[in-house]
């Protein structure tokens, strides 16, 4: 499956 | 970090200290939405469970720590500590048509079929509706006090802002979460309506009413 976009967001 | 990321960061923060000031301050919680308060608890519950697993900064998780502890701190205010206060009769929106719904997409439309990775879609999809038993509340009652319309501004731009970040970080870093990207367009576009009373009334000086 695609890269899960990195969660540094609040 | 970006600008508008920050910006949006702070926006958010003052929406929610505004109301943590407002109810205790005036040690009532006329006009507030319980509901949409407990939905703000869950969200941050549900998207910080890596708060104790994945350290990204201090400025990240010391955030998330005062989101997570004034959410329950302005629910604790709201269902315990000023309960005589609360307006149940008008705070009626029934938050199973938000959770329910919510909770399936999470299971259909994720980036990873993991626990974690639900958790955090379905505070994504629920954090875009959560709004909603407030605005419902100030439709209904007609009216919101001037210091609830600043709150809702403010929480309203946060999310707004995001999608600049969203834009920058496309442009500059390549980055691109389409799952927050159209929760936060469904979050922004609710609140147009708000906008509008907000900036053609509440900024004049007038008292926003809305046509109940």
């Amino acid at each position: 499956d695609e890269e899960t976009p990195q969660k540094d967001e609040l | 970090m970006n600008i508008f990321r920050f910006l949006g960061d702070i926006s958010h923060l003052s929406a929610i200290i505004i109301l943590l000031l407002k109810i205790w301050k005036s040690r009532s919680c006329a006009g507030i939405s319980g509901k949409s308060q407990l939905l703000f608890a869950i969200v941050f519950t549900t998207r910080y469970l890596d708060l104790f697993t994945n350290f990204i900064s201090f400025y990240n998780t010391s955030m998330k720590v005062v989101y997570v502890a004034s959410s329950y701190a302005t629910v604790w205010m709201i269902y315990s500590k000023f309960k005589a206060t609360y307006d149940g009769n008008h705070d009626t929106f029934r938050v199973e048509f938000l959770i329910v719904p919510t909770a399936i997409l999470s299971f259909l439309v994720n980036h990873d079929f993991t626990p974690l990775e639900i958790l955090w879609t379905f505070s994504i999809y629920l954090e875009s509706v959560a709004i909603l038993p407030q605005l419902f509340m100030v439709s209904k009652t007609g009216e919101a006090e001037t210091i609830t319309s600043h709150y809702l501004f403010a929480l309203g731009i946060y999310r707004t802002l995001y999608l600049f970040n969203w834009i920058w970080r496309y442009q500059f870093e390549e980055f691109f979460d389409l799952i927050a990207i159209v929760a936060g367009l469904v979050q922004t576009v609710l609140y147009c309506d708000f906008f509008y009373l907000y900036i053609t009334k509440v900024l004049k000086g007038k008292k926003l009413s809305l046509p109940a």
